[in-house]
């Protein structure tokens, strides 16, 4: 564990504690995006399927299950509790979830670092990781006025991804045999998609002005 | 490869 890494997984789960905040305590989820939230669901179920059978660390542990349970708290929140459920606006919300998750498990099945159930599904969930988070900025750009909370819930997002990226380099240097193509590349992409937000993100918090995206 | 020292990234 090196301090991009610790840095990183903090600020993962800041992002996860400010969205299940803001829906628990103003019970709305306005401009949050449901798609998002059950591909990470499912990334997280796909990725954590070891988590019984294969004890990495008791930090591991309880962070997966953090992971786990505050990603299908939110979907319960969104679809099931009775106020908050009112406050979701399904007709912005469009993005097709087959459109991501499909070319994501073709792409699992052919790259992968070894054709095993448990490996392919990992991979899968890497690669859906990466492209999970459109909807959510396909459905900023089009409120194009945002909360401070959901702003800030991206905000963190993308830098924990940012911080993997440092993570991955110092742990590339200093440890051997530390090669993962697959987890880089996919990890990159995802970073990558984080950029037009984050340019906006800092104008408007140097302007000290409301986040607001361009149509 | 080691399982366990190949997936311990969250």
């Amino acid at each position: 564990m090196n301090i991009f890494r610790l840095a990183g997984d903090m600020t993962h789960l800041a992002s996860v504690l400010v969205l299940l905040l803001k829906i628990h305590t103003i019970k709305s989820c306005a401009g949050v995006s449901l798609k998002t939230q059950e591909l990470y669901a499912l990334v997280f179920a796909t990725r954590y399927l070891d988590i019984f059978f294969n004890f990495v660390s008791f930090y591991n542990t309880i962070m997966k299950l953090i992971f786990l349970g505050s990603s299908f708290s939110i979907v319960w929140y969104i679809r099931r509790h009775r106020i908050v459920r009112r406050s979701y606006d399904k007709d912005q919300d469009t993005f097709r979830h087959l459109f991501l998750l499909l070319p994501c498990l073709l792409l699992a099945l052919v790259i992968n670092e070894r054709f095993t159930f448990k490996e392919v599904l990992w991979t899968f969930s890497l690669y859906l990781e990466a492209v999970a988070i459109l909807p959510q900025l396909v459905l900023l750009q089009r409120t194009r006025n945002i909360d401070n909370l959901t702003g800030q819930y991206v905000f963190l997002l993308g830098a924990y991804r940012a911080l993997y990226i440092l993570n991955w380099i110092y742990r590339y240097f200093t440890e051997e045999h530390y090669v993962h193509w697959i987890t880089w590349i996919a990890g990159t992409i995802q970073t990558l998609l984080y950029g037009d937000f984050f340019y906006y993100y800092f104008q408007s918090w140097k302007n000290n002005v409301r986040l607001e995206l361009p149509a | 490869r080691d399982w366990d020292y190949d997936h311990d990234e969250l």
